[in-house]
């Protein structure tokens, strides 16, 4: 037997749900971070944060259209880490990597805090 | 898979969404 692996298939797929995202096609909810509206897919959002799989696997909240989150969580954290759920690149910007790791830690994105760790870490080291 | 031998495809698995209609 043998089989032909398709070594780009993975972000061949993300990209396409990317572009789903940016054209607002089968997005199912919206998620509110003061006052701000980002769209996206829950399938998306929960194979990647623990806190949307803990929400929408939750059977009461699952149907939600709509998800506010703590008025405490930065928008434009938010914003980086939702672009990272769809793109695989985490984009760093110096002002914002204490934002975008206290965001992770809400998200219960794990990885991506232990990242940001290592990152001001190795810039506290330079 | 172990025992199975994998041929590795380099180039793009599934057609690409455009950005806009």
């Amino acid at each position: 037997d043998s089989c032909i692996q398709f070594t780009r298939h993975a972000s061949d797929v993300l990209l396409n749900l990317n572009r789903l995202r940016s054209r607002d096609i089968l997005t199912d909810v919206t998620i509110v971070v003061n006052r701000q509206q980002f769209r996206a897919h829950k399938t998306v959002l929960m194979a990647c944060s623990g806190l949307f799989y803990s929400i929408f696997t939750d059977p009461l909240k699952c149907s939600l259209g709509a998800i506010t989150l703590d008025p405490k969580v930065d928008s434009d954290g938010f914003a980086i880490l939702l672009d990272f759920m769809y793109t695989s690149r985490l984009t760093i910007r110096e002002s914002l990597i204490l934002a975008i790791m206290n965001t992770a830690v809400y998200l219960q994105m794990d990885h991506v805090v232990d990242t940001c760790h290592r990152f001001i870490k190795s810039s506290d080291d330079r | 898979y172990d025992g199975v031998a994998t041929i590795k495809e380099m180039g793009r698995s599934i057609h690409e969404i455009p950005k806009q209609d």
